[in-house]
């Protein structure tokens, strides 16, 4: 089903910026 | 990292609404016209760092406003000069060519666009803070839809930012 496959790229793709997040570096450097 | 979509700004307030009631603060926040006062932005940012918008800081954010836009438009200009200066002495960053918001349409106008703005800002703050692991988790319970929004938010901001 394109639908369902489209639907799970797309939480994919959130997952995958949140969790990139998520690993930045917080904070002012120092 | 590719462009950032183009955001509906108002599409962008409406998810923005629904992500701010997750810190389910005092002041109430389900419409925008309850947000003009900039209480409950006030309270948001508190309990995203309570070190930097400390009890002495949120005092002067007055709570009884009615539809008194000029005492609404004084909170506004409090809340954002509170927000762009954590982000320079506490996130070591600054915001350039983003469109500030207009804190006089918020005040006069309820203007949604405008206020997404204001909400996009905060969102910044949350999603660099000290606990943002806490802020970023919540979002992604959201529905996927907001999440999708809150994303293009963020990409947007990130583009304007400088160390």
């Amino acid at each position: 089903d394109p639908n369902m496959k489209g639907a799970a790229a797309n939480e994919g793709v959130l997952a995958n910026f949140f969790n990139s997040l998520l690993s930045k570096k917080t904070g002012a450097p120092g | 990292m590719s462009a950032p979509e183009s955001l509906d700004r108002v599409e962008l307030c409406g998810s923005l609404l629904t992500w701010i009631q997750t810190f389910a603060v005092d002041a109430p926040c389900s419409v925008v016209d309850e947000l003009t006062s900039g209480v409950a932005m006030a309270q948001v940012l508190q309990k995203i760092d309570g070190m930097y918008f400390t009890d002495a800081w949120i005092s002067r954010i007055k709570p009884d406003v009615g539809d008194n836009w000029r005492l609404k438009i004084s909170n506004l200009k409090k809340i954002l000069k509170g927000i762009l200066d954590y982000n320079h002495e506490v996130l070591g960053q600054q915001i350039n060519d983003f469109t500030l918001p207009d804190v006089c349409l918020i005040a006069e106008h309820s203007d949604s666009a405008e206020l997404g703005r204001m909400l996009q800002l905060i969102l910044g703050c949350a999603i660099n803070c000290e606990q943002k692991q806490e802020y970023i988790q919540t979002i992604m319970m959201m529905e996927e839809s907001v999440q999708h929004v809150v994303m293009t938010a963020i990409q947007e901001l990130m583009s304007k930012e400088t160390p």
